[in-house]
């Protein structure tokens, strides 16, 4: 059964965009099929793989716009490879136009699990990345995803933020949207050992939701490289492949296979 | 006359309210009467002045659902002084429930702007934090103020980005919502200069905007300190007065005051 794992959390650069795409190469590098998704209208995934969202057509807005005007539309027709060997569907900028003509369609929160059910059985994982919000972008990815991956980087701002994100997805159970839903698990991002900041705020991330929500290991480690392998076009699994953050997801991807 | 500040990037986690809070201690040491307001629903400026976004009432949540709602309503009801001297205007989490309503709201884009007009003459500077979007809340915003200052983090995706936001502006000045919006300038933020990447994007955003648009000087340095700032319910002037940080957001401030 094909995994849709929505990669989500409100508080802004907290290495959402990052985990979508190392964890697209770790999946892949251990032979699973892969396609990413990029929901954000920034379009920092599809920069991150080397594309220009201002150039692609057709994105996940043609699709998406199809849907909302009634349209008959194929996810399909914008499916991209990388040079990774794992899929994306781009985004562009006018994707922030879809959040607003969604609230005005019928059964809105389903319009992206709908377009997913033609494309899922060519796939192992589908990952999501979202944008920086809780808007009805977001809320498609909930109801399409069979899990969610909350990157909290170890700060203060972003572990008190974690609470709005599980309430968003605790609503989307209780509204039947997708009562199956479940928290894949945190990511500890830009851990910096040797601040008593990360310390401080891991012990009380644990503290506070280890009981309930698993806690991925290890922590990926703040370093310069991420932001050089956006440069690059590339995963940093492809740009420093021995590194600490390539070593962190893929020890996250193994973990995330092992469970079903 | 008051100048109204939007703080504004749609890219999450580039220092938006660190710039917020930091701008208001600054501009306050200075001798300036500031009010700050935190327009996230995420309340990250509530809490890093020491607030808690779940307990206060009532917040900027409060007029403008009055005003969506037709109803008489009051935003000097909603402003809290800080230990600073600075005044702020909390959010709180239903803030997001305020974009969806104001869409079907009778000149939506002004809202915020009204409210400002009874409070306005009582401040020197209103600075405003908003969320990583371009959506109403942040349109509303770019109407209420005089001017826009864009933070950028020293990283590839975050200078990538600045496009949408100039764009943004450029719309709310053709459209006449506030044809006079002017751009005060872009803050270069948690710039590492042991690092290659720090002096590539401060190039890149030079050669880009530098002809057209301000860049503030001198670019403020990442430290651990900022993070550590908001635990201490802090601006970082208070909380470690000497650092580079602190005297990057006075020159910063001087800067602003020295232009009209
Ligand atoms: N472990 C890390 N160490 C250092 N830098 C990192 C790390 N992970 C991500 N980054 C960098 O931090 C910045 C923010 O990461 P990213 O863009 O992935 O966050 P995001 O949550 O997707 O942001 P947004 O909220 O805007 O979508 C990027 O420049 C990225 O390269
Ligand atoms: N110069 C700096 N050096 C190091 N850390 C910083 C610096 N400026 C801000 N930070 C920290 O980086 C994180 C992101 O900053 P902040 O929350 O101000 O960004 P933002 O743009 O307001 O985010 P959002 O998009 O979620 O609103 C915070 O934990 C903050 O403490
Ligand atoms: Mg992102
Ligand atoms: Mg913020």
């Amino acid at each position: 059964m094909t995994r849709v794992i929505a990669i989500a959390m409100q508080k802004g650069g907290v290495g959402k965009t990052t985990t979508a795409v190392n964890l697209a190469a770790a999946l892949t590098e251990l032979g699973q099929r892969v396609l990413a998704i990029d929901l954000d209208p920034q379009g920092n995934l599809t920069q991150h793989v080397g594309f220009d969202p201002e150039q692609l057509h057709p994105t996940i807005y043609t699709p998406l716009k199809a849907e909302v005007e009634g349209q008959p539309s194929d996810i399909g027709d914008a499916i991209y490879e990388t040079d990774e060997g794992f899929h994306i569907v781009p985004s562009q900028p006018e994707l922030s136009l879809i959040e607003v003509s969604l609230i005005n369609t019928l059964s809105r929160e389903r319009v992206l699990a709908t377009l997913l059910e033609d494309i899922k059985s060519h796939y192992d994982f589908i990952l999501i990345d979202c944008n920086p919000s809780l808007g009805l972008l977001v809320i498609n990815a909930l109801t399409a995803a069979t899990g969610v991956v909350v990157p909290i980087q170890t700060e203060y701002l972003a572990a008190r933020g974690a609470f709005m994100i599980l309430s968003s997805i605790e609503t989307v159970r209780r509204k039947k949207l997708n009562p199956q839903l479940k928290v894949e698990g945190i990511i500890l991002t830009m851990a910096d050992p040797r601040t008593l900041m990360t310390g401080e705020v891991t012990t009380a991330i644990k503290q506070q939701f280890g009981a309930t929500i698993p806690i991925f290991e290890p922590p990926v480690r703040r370093s310069v490289r991420f932001a050089e392998s956006v440069v690059a076009g590339k995963s940093i699994l492809a740009y420093e492949p021995t590194s600490q953050g390539s070593e962190a997801y893929r020890q996250i991807a193994k973990t995330l296979i092992g469970r079903k």
